[in-house]
């Protein structure tokens, strides 16, 4: 079983591996992987071993193969269908930036409470009605689902859609929310990034 | 010298710490903090020993405390001027989420180049012209800047901050920014967060 944080570090080892691959590099070294993306080499050594025997020994890791085999991995070998809740700012970065679908993640669609909204083109998709999330999961077979709405919302939609099938979510709102243990929960708190900042500044 | 990875999790522990902290909660111990963030509480430990003798053996850490510390560590015990140069959805939705202001961060500047949004009001600021960057930073005294516009001006944009005094680059753009080595860079890719969710699903 791999400690949660090497999961953590394996969707920062595929984006650095695919920047290097769009860029020819074949070979790369644990130590040169690892000054790239600041995780020292051992450590970098260490998580990769969990999944197989990838790197040489003084020479290290052909690129196309580890990103062939990361992408295996990281299930990133089929599509995912996503539903985001919440068509507001946040929302429509999230389905504005390209980045998510070249990986097979598309957000297809679209849903809000706010009637000016539904029915609005939003990218390419169309906001439907948040009323109708069940049928909406459903049909399209999503497990992945955003929430994307304000904290006091976010919790009930997390139990819609779980209801509804979802299993995996990715939750911006700024509150705990609880879900059954075999749902997978993201919290991403952007807060986290400025802090850091913050922190580096302050040693200076 | 503190590993990077260790100034990653800091922020993490601050944030958990703060929810306790709210909750009354007055003592925790490195195994439940660990779990609550799933870090394992050898790492929790070792991360905060960097810091100074903050907890107790057998009784854990004191919260009020250790946020206290924290928040000096973390460099948030000061306020900080932020410019925000993009002012599209995700500049939007940045600059809406109050989750910053209450650790004392304040975008309190955002810069545009379409002339439409320049001197529209977004959140509680108005929208300045990009091309008086110099200025309103100088005037600002801003040390950190978020570039939230598109990829092909953000070396532009980035050079232009760090020229006109800006010590640290939050920068949500999809390329790779060169800056001086004292500069503060974090590159924000929210892609690892639904790759996380994709790989976690993938295994079930
Ligand atoms: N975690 C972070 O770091 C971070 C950063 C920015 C924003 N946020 C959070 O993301 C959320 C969205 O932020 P935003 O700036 O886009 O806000 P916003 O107000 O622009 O958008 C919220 C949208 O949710 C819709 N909505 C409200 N209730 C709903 C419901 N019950 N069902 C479906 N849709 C509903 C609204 O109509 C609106 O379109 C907020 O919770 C905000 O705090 C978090
Ligand atoms: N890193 C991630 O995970 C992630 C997620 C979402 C979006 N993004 C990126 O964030 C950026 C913004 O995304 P968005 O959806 O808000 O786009 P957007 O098109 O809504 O906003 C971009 C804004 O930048 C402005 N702009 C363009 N050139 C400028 C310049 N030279 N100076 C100042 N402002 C300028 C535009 O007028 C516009 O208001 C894009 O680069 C996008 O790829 C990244």
């Amino acid at each position: 079983i791999t400690p949660s944080t090497t999961i953590e570090r394996l969707p920062i080892y595929y984006r650095s591996l695919q920047k290097l691959d769009k860029k020819n590099v074949e070979v790369i070294s644990s130590k040169e992987l690892g000054e790239r993306i600041g995780i020292p080499s051992t450590q970098v050594r260490k998580d990769l071993s969990y999944y197989g025997e990838f790197g040489r020994r003084g020479v290290g890791y052909e690129v196309p193969v580890l990103l062939k085999h990361l992408r295996k991995i990281l299930g990133l070998n089929q599509d995912w269908e996503i539903v985001l809740v919440g068509a507001g700012h946040l929302g429509h970065a999230l389905v504005n930036y390209g980045g998510f679908r070249k990986l097979g993640l598309n957000i297809n669609y679209v849903l809000d409470a706010d009637s000016k909204k539904i029915g609005e083109e939003f990218g390419d998709v169309e906001i439907s009605n948040v009323e109708n999330l069940t049928e909406v999961v459903k049909e399209s077979g999503a497990e992945m689902g955003i929430i994307a709405a304000p904290a006091e919302y976010a919790q009930g939609i997390a139990d819609e859609l779980i209801e509804a099938g979802v299993k995996a979510i990715w939750n911006f709102a700024p509150t705990h929310i609880k879900v059954p243990h075999e749902i997978e929960l993201r919290n991403e708190d952007l807060s986290i990034g400025l802090i850091s900042l913050a922190y580096h500044l302050s040693r200076k």
